[in-house]
C-alpha cells in the first residue's frame, strides 16, 4: 500500500493547507527547527489512527487542532487525508476492487470526531483494519521517531520479541 | 503461530548476520531466544559484537553504536517482511560521516522494495535521496511545504 | 534558606529575559513558582513563548526547540552562577545549522568565565572551540588520544 | 577549580594510559562513533566521586575496568586522576595552602576501591566534599549527559527547582 499524496489542513502547525505527492523511493524531509517535519508524521500517524495523545506529543487530542500563530486565530478543526495504492494485496479483502484507497481524519474543537473511507463516513476501527497483518499498525517497526532510535537496542527483551512478532 | 514466529526469527537472525557487519564493517550480531521451549512467550535477547572489540553489555556502547545496532535490527526486519512504506525521523542523528554513509547504503537497499520518508539534517542522507521536500516557515508558526525534486545527473556528481 | 533560593530564582529569571531571545532571535521565556507561598517546597514550571507563534506546550515543540530550551535555561543558571567547568555531551546534536551558530556564539560567552569541555561531531562547532581534543581508536577497541591544538589566525579565516 | 590534567589507565576503552591537559576556554571533544569520547566524561564523573552505575551506563561498578580488546587481555584495575587548580575558593577551607588539588580514584576487579587526596589515602566522602558548594556535585547542571538535553526542558517542576537550588 505505496503512499500517494498526503493533504494537511489545520492539523498541528499546518494551518493552512498542504499537499504532499509521495513518489516512489526515498524522500528526505528538510527544514529548519520546529518548521513542521515531525508533525507531518504526526498526521500519517494519525489519519492512519494512532490514538495514543503521548505518541503524538499531546496531553489531549484537541493539541493537534492548529492553536493560532503569528496573528492567525485558533482553528476549530484539523483534517488530515490520505491516498493510498491497493497494489500489494496487503488492504483488506472487502477492498479489493479499489486501486487506491483513501483515509479522512477529522477533529473537531467540542470533540467531536468523523472518519472516511474513500469518501464514506466509517468508523475508527475501519481504519485499524487497513493496515492489520501488513506490519504499519500501531507499534509498527516502520516508523521510528525522533529520538527513539538509541532505545531500540535497550528495548527489553518482550519489546524485542513484539517486533519480532509484528513481521510474523 | 508458533512455527511462524520461529519462522520468521530464523529468518531475522540470518538477515542480521548480513546486515550488521556491513554497517559496522565487521562483527556480528545475533538474536537470542530467552527461554528456547517456550516459543510462545520468551523474550528475544540481541547480542553484539563489535568489530575487534569484545562481546559487551548493550548498555556500555556509545550513543552512536547504540542507534546504529537498532538500525542493524529493524532493518534486519524490513529485508525479511518489507511494509509498504517506513517513516524515519531523524535516526542518522548520532552517526558520525563514515556510518551515515554506510547508514545510506544499506537504506537505498531497503529503498527497492518500500517506500522511505525520512527527515534528516544531514547532508549526506539528503544527496542520497531521489526526492527533497522542503518545509519552511516563512510566516512564523505556519508550515508550508516546498518541494524541491532532483534530477540525478548520471553518476557525474 | 528561602531568600536566598528567591533571590537565585530571580536572577535566573532576568537571565533567561536576555538569553532566550538570544538563542531563538525574539520570543520568550518565564520560570514560575507553582506555588509562591511555599518558596521552600515549590517546583518550578517554564513557560516558553517562541518567536510569532503561540505559548504553547512544552510537549509540543520541535526536538531542536526543546534542545535550545533547555540550553536557554541551563546556559542562564551558568551565567548567574558559573561552575568552574561544565561538561557538555553532544549537546549541539538536534540543532539546525543557524542554531548551531547561535548556540556556539553564546557558548562563547560562557567560555569566558568557566573551561568548557564540549563533545561534538559538529564542525560549527569545532570551529568555535579554542582546542580540539581528536580521539581514536587505531587499535580496535583501545581509545588513543590525539591532540590538535589550534593557533588562530586573526580573524583572517 | 579548574581542570588541570586528567589521567586515564585501565578505565573502559582506555586500556593504555591516556592524559589530558585542559586549556583554558573551550575545547571540542571529537571522533568517530565509539572512540571514547563520552568514555572520558565518565572517567570525570567516576573520579569525581560518581556511584550511579546507571549514570556510567554500567550493570555493575566492575564494568568501568577495561574488559579487553583486540588482543588485550582484561585489566584488572582501572584508575582516574584529576589534577585541579585551587584558584577560586570553591574548595573545602582545610585545602586552602594547596595550589593544586589531586584526586585519584582505583577500583580493582577484587571489588576493592582505593581514593587520594593529594596521594595521601582518603574516603570517598572527602572526594564528594571537594565538590560541595561548587555547583559540581552529583546532579549538577554543569554536567549534561549525551541524549539528555531533549529531556531537561520537559523536566518535572521538581527537577527544574533542584537546577536552581544546586544554584543558590
Ligand atoms: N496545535 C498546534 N498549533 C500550532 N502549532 C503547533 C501545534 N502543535 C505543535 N505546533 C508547533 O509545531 C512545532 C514543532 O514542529 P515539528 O516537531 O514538526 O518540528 P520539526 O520540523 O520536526 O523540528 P526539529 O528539526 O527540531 O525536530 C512547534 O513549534 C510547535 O509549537
Ligand atoms: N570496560 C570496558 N572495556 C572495554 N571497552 C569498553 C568498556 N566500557 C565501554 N567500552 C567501550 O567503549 C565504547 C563506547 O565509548 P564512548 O561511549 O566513549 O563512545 P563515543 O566516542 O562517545 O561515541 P559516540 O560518538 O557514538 O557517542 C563502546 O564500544 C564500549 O564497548
Ligand atoms: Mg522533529
Ligand atoms: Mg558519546
Amino acid at each position: 500500500m505505496k503512499l500517494k499524496k498526503l493533504d494537511i489542513v489545520g492539523f498541528k502547525s499546518f494551518c493552512d493547507k498542504a499537499s504532499i505527492d509521495f513518489p516512489p523511493g526515498i524522500s528526505a524531509v528538510v527544514g529548519p527547527n520546529g518548521c513542521g517535519k515531525s508533525n507531518i508524521i504526526d498526521a500519517l500517524r494519525w489519519v492512519m489512527g494512532e490514538q495514543s495523545v503521548k505518541q503524538l506529543r499531546g496531553k489531549s487530542m484537541e493539541d493537534v487542532i492548529f492553536s493560532g500563530a503569528n496573528g492567525k486565530p485558533p482553528l476549530n478543526m484539523a483534517e488530515v487525508s490520505l491516498l493510498l495504492a491497493n497494489d500489494n494485496g496487503d488492504a483488506p479483502e472487502e477492498l479489493r476492487d479499489f486501486t487506491e484507497i483513501m483515509l479522512t481524519r477529522r477533529l473537531y474543537r467540542s470533540g467531536e470526531s468523523a472518519y472516511f473511507l474513500n469518501k464514506q463516513p466509517c468508523r475508527l476501527k475501519d481504519i485499524h483494519n487497513i493496515f492489520m497483518g501488513s506490519g504499519l499498525g500501531a507499534r509498527s517497526y516502520a516508523v521510528i521517531q525522533q529520538g527513539n532510535i538509541g532505545a531500540i537496542t535497550e528495548a527489553s527483551p518482550e519489546e524485542r520479541r513484539f517486533f519480532i512478532e509484528e513481521a510474523a | 503461530t508458533q512455527e511462524r514466529f520461529i519462522e520468521t526469527f530464523n529468518l531475522i537472525n540470518a538477515k542480521l548476520k548480513e546486515v550488521f557487519p556491513r554497517l559496522f564493517e565487521g562483527g556480528s550480531a545475533t538474536l537470542v531466544l530467552i527461554e528456547p521451549n517456550k516459543p510462545l512467550e520468551t523474550g528475544v535477547e540481541l547480542m553484539i559484537h563489535l568489530p575487534g572489540k569484545k562481546l559487551t553489555r548493550l548498555s556500555l556502547l556509545s550513543g552512536g553504536e547504540k542507534a546504529l545496532s537498532a538500525i542493524a535490527f529493524i532493518f534486519s526486519i524490513f529485508l525479511i517482511k518489507p511494509a509498504s512504506f517506513c517513516l524515519l525521523d531523524e535516526i542518522d542523528a548520532p552517526l558520525d560521516d563514515a556510518n551515515v554513509f554506510r547508514f545510506n547504503d544499506l537504506l537505498k537497499l531497503i529503498g527497492q522494495n518500500s517506500q522511505i520518508v525520512m527527515i534528516t539534517h544531514n547532508k549526506r542522507t539528503m544527496e542520497f535521496a531521489d526526492t527533497l521536500f522542503g518545509i519552511t516557515m516563512e510566516q512564523k508558526g505556519i508550515s508550508k511545504l516546498v518541494s524541491v525534486k532532483f534530477e540525478r545527473a548520471p553518476e557525474a556528481q
